[in-house]
């Protein structure tokens, strides 16, 4: 499940960006 | 001792969401009745979008070269899209906020998040919403609903449900209060497919859903049938998403647009 949610997993972990289209 | 810590949690739950969001009801009423110091731009037609993504809706996104030469409906889905990624963004924080999410299995807080953010968002959105349109780009601008009605198909369908939702979601009349812990109890929420550790989400669900119905109670002594009435909207919200999730996948296969990976990860399996 994390592997399919990188960006989710990322910002639940820290406070970063999900970046731009 | 139980009434004090129901307190205690609705007030957190609510410090957390005036902390997270940056546009909530309170802001998005004083715009929407004219009582903010500079009125919205008002959008309206192709001409008037155009002048916006020069000054207001160039400020929130960066309408890159790519998108300059694309159709209006596409640079549309594409703010859209950056609107949604940054109130994810904001709900994700609010979740850690809310006492006990952050101490759940880390699988289960993805799934709760990838089933709950549009359900949270388009209940949120209903607060920048009129019958006449809504509120764009922080409150700057203001995009009528009848301009969104005449875009070409399938994108003049992306928004009017979401109106429809929001006029009987709004005769509710809550405020960002009782919206704080509304939305808490979407995100936590028991019965998403994939949860590990179901009973653990179940007595964090109770508890918010327990002081929900108090914090109703107290703040809308009259209206006796809100509670019923909003375990109703959650009901609804769900149905919305699914409707949701539908058509950004027929406009993924049928247009030429990329979908933000944020919400590639959402979508994917997620009905």
């Amino acid at each position: 499940l994390k592997e399919k949610h990188k960006i989710l997993h990322q910002l639940l972990q820290n406070s970063t960006s999900p970046g731009h289209l | 001792p139980q009434l004090s810590d129901q307190k205690t949690l609705a007030r957190q739950i609510y410090e957390a969401y005036l902390k997270n969001f940056n546009m909530n009801k309170a802001k998005a009423r004083t715009i929407l009745t004219g009582k903010a110091s500079t009125p919205p731009f008002v959008i309206h037609d192709m001409e008037t979008l155009q002048l916006a993504e020069q000054t207001v809706l160039g400020k929130m996104v960066d309408t890159a070269a790519a998108l300059r030469d694309r159709e209006a409906e596409v640079r549309i889905f594409h703010c859209c899209q950056c609107t949604s990624v940054e109130t994810v963004t904001e709900l994700t924080e609010f979740a850690k906020s809310v006492p006990g999410f952050s101490n759940l299995d880390l699988n289960d807080q993805v799934t709760l998040l990838k089933y709950g953010v549009h359900e949270a968002i388009f209940a949120m959105l209903a607060s920048s919403m009129n019958k006449d349109g809504l509120l764009v780009a922080y409150g700057s601008g203001f995009i009528t609903r009848e301009f969104l009605k005449s875009l070409r198909r399938p994108f003049s369908e992306m928004m009017e449900p979401k109106f429809q939702f929001a006029m009987k979601f709004n005769s509710l009349e809550l405020d960002d209060s009782d919206l704080a812990l509304f939305v808490a109890a979407i995100i936590c929420c028991g019965d998403r497919p994939g949860l590990v550790n179901v009973t653990h989400i179940e007595r964090l669900q109770e508890s918010i859903i327990q002081v929900l119905q108090l914090h109703l109670l107290t703040n809308h002594p009259d209206n006796t049938f809100l509670f019923p009435k909003l375990l109703q909207k959650l009901v609804d919200l769900r149905q919305l998403v699914t409707e949701h999730a539908l058509l950004v996948q027929e406009i993924k296969k049928t247009e030429d647009t990329s979908l933000h990976p944020l919400l590639q990860e959402i979508y994917k399996d997620m009905y």
